[in-house]
């Protein structure tokens, strides 16, 4: 796992450009309260007996940072997003407040969708076989599964995938996000405590605070932090009864999309067993594309699917759809059928998204008869090694595990943020770049995705452009 | 453009800048004009 | 606040702001470190104790909205490292302040006042209460 934490100056740089763009804010603030400059953003004229829709200082960042920035992010896109894709090329005259269309498209090379096996397609035998559902199911069985919502690709798919994941029985749910926000809480409950990574994603945290339960983060990827974070619990129990937890979850991420780093699973089972706990892994972005096959971070280290309480994962990063999943024991999946929120209440997945997923793992299996899959997962680790080490010889900070398809260079400061991201379209490369509040404040980043649908004429291009952006944006400053 | 970058003034408006570049400027004048009468 | 190098930037800035008060030939040396005395501490008044919440949304269902920045450091425990560094620029300002005015009484009534506001304000007794 690399991790370069930034330099002094690097830090210094950040704060003093926060400070001038908080100085600036409040200068501007000022103005557009005193009428001095038109007022461009949402308003919440709130009559006095309404709750306010949001705390107006709440916003102050999105007002004075991020509407500066805000042409580098949520750019629309009017292609499948593969290897290449097409923007909607917009402008601003007035400093991001409003856009307008210009009617052009801009065709560049995408390193910035999540597409690891480069099943994002519009051809090809797993589109097709979408097509084909649509005529036979329709678009969407508007119902949930406990009603009218359960389709016969909905139960081919769950045991393919258990089959695939090597447990007894998973289940399938229409949004990835909602898988995690609604699982949890049929799993976990008030009596119960949580430990989870300090990097985890929304919908944990999310699922985590709509069960009730305590909740406690440890440090990311910090096997020792959370032993002794357990330890305490167990001694300690309930703060205010005393009484032993219910229920301990472990909740850790497989791979870390803003880090690019991969969970000590094995340690961490280690851990599971030792102190009697329960493991909850999301694989959002294992799943797929780590692996010598595919199978996420528990084949990348070997270790036995059984020994995962809740094994969860995403078909919206390495299948080229949408929708998540949930596997493990039988009576789990049982419970879950039952109880959990997705099921009872929500729209039952797609079939056309169903039928995409379920052929795109069928041809990762190899049940295809081809060996495409392998060839993808194969052509994917390539990538990622080659774009790895290509970067790190060109001297920028990367952070994260070699094995993982997400690089992360650093950029630290807001304005390079947006001059790398402006500076790459210009030389028609869709780059995604993250700044404060997504990553810590020093942390601004521009995130590579790579994709099996990459070829290496595309990665050099990238590289040469990358290398040329990085050289005026001063940040090849790796030590 | 490190200038720019280092000091965000690559993210503010034109006003804004000339704005910053002036504070800058007066500073350092006046700088330069103390340290001439104390030395 | 308690990542790296937060700490330097603070120093930095401080030291900065006295540069440029120093830089104004109008200023005598024991005038420009009592402004930087209490301009330091109007600003840091300003900014810990007085502005609530947090100027982007936060992921707590809004529950920050209330409290300052000084009582969301560390989730409010008291006496962290970081707590304890940020009460103790103030002070050692003050007694910087008061070497270079040469204990003059009126300059020390000053800084001494403005010093007590920012100490009182951080004190662990006044966590919460408005």
């Amino acid at each position: 796992e690399l991790y370069e934490s930034p330099s002094r100056l690097q830090v210094f740089y950040t704060h003093l450009c926060y400070t001038i763009l908080e100085v600036f804010g409040h200068i501007r603030e000022f103005m557009r309260k005193w009428g001095l400059e038109q007022r461009k953003g949402a308003v919440d004229n709130n009559t006095e007996d309404f709750a306010p829709l949001f705390n107006s200082y709440e916003s102050f960042h999105t007002r004075n940072v991020y509407v500066r920035n805000r042409d580098c992010f949520n750019r629309p896109i009017c292609s499948v997003p593969g290897a290449e894709i097409e923007l909607v090329e917009r402008k601003s005259d007035d400093y991001n407040w409003t856009f307008y269309y210009t009617g052009e498209k801009i065709k560049v090379l995408n390193m910035g969708s999540y597409n690891y096996l480069g099943f994002a397609e519009n051809n090809g035998p797993s589109s097709r076989c979408a097509i084909k559902s649509i005529e036979d199911f329709g678009v969407s069985s508007c119902s949930s599964r406990q009603e009218l919502g359960t389709l016969r690709c909905h139960l081919e798919l769950e045991e393919l995938l258990a089959r695939f994941i090597g447990v007894e029985a998973a289940l399938v749910t229409g949004m990835g996000f909602a898988t995690n926000a609604l699982s949890i809480p049929a799993v976990i409950e008030k009596d119960c405590l949580i430990l989870s990574d300090e990097l985890n994603h929304v919908s944990l945290i999310l699922g985590a605070r709509l069960s009730g339960a305590t909740i406690r983060v440890f440090k990311h990827n910090n096997v020792q932090d959370l032993e002794s974070k357990l330890k305490k619990a167990i001694i300690d129990g309930h703060p205010l009864t005393r009484r032993p937890w219910k229920k301990i979850f472990i909740i850790v991420e497989g791979v870390y999309s803003m880090e690019g780093t991969i969970t000590p699973l094995p340690e961490i089972i280690a851990l599971k067993k030792k102190y009697k706990a329960y493991l909850y892994l999301d694989e959002a972005h294992s799943i797929g594309a780590v692996g010598p096959t595919g199978r996420g971070v528990v084949e990348h280290y070997g270790c036995d699917p059984r020994d995962v309480d809740v094994l969860m994962g995403t078909f919206s990063k390495s299948f080229g759809a949408a929708g998540g999943y949930v596997a493990g024991p039988q009576n789990l999946i049982n419970h879950l059928k039952n109880s959990s929120h997705s099921h009872c209440y929500a729209t039952s997945m797609s079939a056309p998204v169903c039928m995409q997923t379920k052929k795109t793992l069928e041809i990762i299996m190899g049940l295809d008869g081809t060996k495409e899959g392998q060839r993808r997962i194969k052509q994917l680790a390539e990538n990622t090694r080659y774009f790895r080490d290509k970067l790190k010889k060109m001297g920028f900070v990367v952070y994260g595990n070699s094995g993982s398809p997400i690089v992360p260079a650093m950029l630290y400061m807001p304005p390079k943020v947006a001059f790398f991201n402006r500076l790459m379209l210009e030389r028609k490369i869709a780059v995604v770049t993250v700044g404060f509040p997504a990553t810590p404040l020093a942390g601004g980043r521009v995130r590579f995705c790579l994709s099996a649908a990459h070829t290496r004429e595309m990665l050099d291009r990238a590289l040469q452009a990358i290398d040329e952006c990085g050289h005026l944006n001063g940040i090849k400053i790796s030590k | 453009m490190q200038y720019l970058l280092n000091t965000a003034l690559y993210m503010l408006e034109p006003p804004e800048i000339k704005l910053f570049n002036f504070i800058i400027l007066v500073v350092f004048v006046t700088a330069a004009y103390s340290t001439y009468i104390f030395l | 606040l308690n990542s790296k190098g937060i700490w330097f930037t603070y120093v930095i800035f401080v030291f900065t702001m006295h540069l440029i008060l120093l830089s104004l030939p109008f200023l005598s040396t024991a005038v420009a470190w009592t402004l930087t005395n209490v301009l330091h501490n109007v600003a840091a008044f300003y900014l810990l104790h007085i502005v609530k919440g947090a100027p982007w949304e936060t992921s707590d269902q809004g529950k920050a909205r209330s409290y300052t920045y000084w009582e969301q450091i560390d989730d409010g425990v008291q006496f962290t490292a970081t707590r304890k560094f940020l009460t103790t620029v103030p002070i050692v300002l003050f007694l910087m302040a008061s070497f270079y005015t040469k204990y003059d009484p009126t300059h020390f009534f000053i800084n001494v006042s403005t010093l007590i506001v920012v100490l009182i304000a951080k004190l662990p007794q006044l966590h919460g209460v408005r």
